[in-house]
């Protein structure tokens, strides 16, 4: 039996917003450490690893494995019913056919229940050894969103620069062109607005800003984004969880 | 004119 409880159901909330416009249909493995998904999107140019330890829940059980198959936009449409502030427990028997999603008003007596249908997921599995890396970003997650979002108007595709000490956004368009630039810099007061570049080689990558602009829905998950690179590779996008991860697997665009 | 790789072309199917 599976048995999570929330103390806030904005974790959840987020996750599934962040997801939901990437990926229909994802199977949730749950175990005793935690629940986990890889997904693809219909393109299989995105792919999101998704772990929530069990850390991150204030109750968490898992006696035996489950899959959970769930379809993406039916659980939002049940996650937005709940508030945001609300406890959020989800059960599962050991051979579910639903899954059942509990809110509980921290303030009120009120318990909203609701049971949601199981599918039966045929989903392929990428193996993804342990990547290298020639470059690796932290920077604010907002302003990573913003440049996706600005860039975009211009193009639909968004290169990604690196050298020494700072990131070059570029972005070619039609009508014109545009490019942001940033620099290493540390904020101790406020770590998150720290930009920090680590770098082995330089990097010079294009990717869909498309993609770009359905990972950054994932904002408002972490303050920090990472961004890990390697030439001619899948670029890594890291969004922390309070214990565990929202990762997107990017592929570039390039000549072949 | 760079074309848009797919990640089967990384990583295999487990």
């Amino acid at each position: 039996m599976l048995e999570g409880k929330f103390d806030e159901a904005s974790l959840l909330k987020k996750v599934i917003d962040a997801m939901k416009d990437s990926v229909k249909l994802c199977n949730f493995n749950c175990t005793e450490n935690g629940i986990s998904v890889q997904a693809i999107d219909d393109s299989r140019v995105l792919l999101i690893s998704l772990l929530i330890e069990a850390g991150s829940f204030e109750d968490y059980r898992c006696d035996r494995n489950i899959v959970l198959g769930l379809e993406m936009e039916s659980l939002n449409k049940i996650i937005k019913n709940g508030n945001a502030s609300d406890m959020l427990t989800l059960v599962a028997e050991d051979s579910p056919d639903a899954l059942n999603l509990i809110f509980e008003d921290k303030r009120r007596d009120r318990i909203a229940e609701y049971s949601l249908k199981l599918m039966d997921i045929d989903q392929d599995f990428l193996k993804i050894e342990d990547m290298k890396f020639d470059a690796v970003v932290n920077m604010p997650s907002a302003e990573f969103a913003k440049i996706c979002r600005d860039m975009k108007t211009l193009s639909e595709s968004l290169q990604i620069i690196i050298t020494k000490d700072s990131v070059k956004f570029n972005s070619e368009g039609d009508f014109g062109s545009g490019s942001v630039v940033i620099k290493s810099f540390t904020d101790l007061e406020k770590t998150e607005e720290s930009v920090r570049i680590t770098l082995e080689k330089p990097i010079n990558l294009t990717f869909g800003a498309k993609y770009l602009n359905d990972i950054i829905k994932s904002t408002p998950l972490a303050s920090q984004v990472t961004i890990k690179l390697c030439d001619k590779q899948p670029a890594l996008f890291e969004y922390q969880l309070p214990s565990g991860y929202l990762r997107f697997y990017l592929a570039p665009k390039f000549e072949d | 004119m760079s074309k848009q790789q797919t990640l089967g072309s990384f990583f295999s199917s487990a």
